[in-house]
């Protein structure tokens, strides 16, 4: 494992927890866009499905546990635990518009045609788009709150370096993944925008609001 | 290819 993969990780949990303890701390969850949750918890639960069927490393087995976890309660959180703060007029992408087309596409497009595969190759293809309710609620609102962006920094983070990790692999290991780094692409390029924002606003202690 | 199957990464 190189640098920017455990360093991409470390950015991905990070966003996870920062969220988790954003909403605790707060007994809020306004802003938050209650769909992106959900697709990301189904994102991972059909992607470590291989926890059942296939051991890789300690590390692999406790951070695909602890990334399950977390994004399940953070889903209990929104649509449960805090479900008065939940800000559904707001959050009102469109999911089917995502899970449809990456569902189909994973059919036709995998490395290998058999349940679990398919099931990884769907998940890859919705975690690239899985993001999508949450921006859509923040250019909705005009607004995020500062932890908020940070949260989608540190996510947008994770994909940036997992870009770097895949070149990396490339290079000395002559490893690739066309699948994953054509998604990941995707993903970081619907981060761009927001980075922008963040350094030129956030950074610079403002909130972020989008010009009207 | 069996490496790709794998998926060691996250």
């Amino acid at each position: 494992m190189n640098l920017f993969r455990f360093l991409g990780d470390l950015s991905h949990l990070l966003a996870i927890i920062l969220l988790l303890l954003k909403i605790w701390k707060s007994r809020s969850c306004a802003g938050i866009s209650g769909k992106s949750q959900v697709l990301f918890a189904v994102v991972f639960t059909a992607r470590y499905l291989d926890l059942f069927t296939n051991y890789i490393s300690l590390y692999n087995t406790c951070m695909k546990v602890v990334y399950i976890a977390c994004s399940f309660t953070t889903v209990w959180l929104i649509y449960s635990k805090f479900k008065a703060t939940y800000d559904g007029n707001h959050d009102t992408f469109r999911v089917e518009f995502l899970v449809v087309p990456t569902a189909i596409l994973a059919f036709l497009v995998n490395h290998d045609f058999t349940p679990l595969e398919i099931l990884w190759t769907f998940s890859i293809y919705l975690e690239s788009v899985a993001i999508l309710p949450q921006l859509f609620m923040v250019s909705k609102t005009g607004e995020a709150e500062t932890i908020t962006s940070h949260y989608l920094f540190a996510l947008g983070v994770y994909r940036t370096l997992y870009l770097f990790n895949w070149i990396w692999r490339y290079h000395f290991e002559g490893f690739f993944d066309l699948i994953a780094i054509v998604a990941g692409l995707v993903q970081t390029v619907l981060y761009c925008d927001f980075f922008y924002l963040y350094i030129t606003k956030v950074l610079k202690g403002k909130k972020l609001s989008l010009p009207a | 290819q069996d490496t790709i199957l794998t998926h060691d990464e996250l």
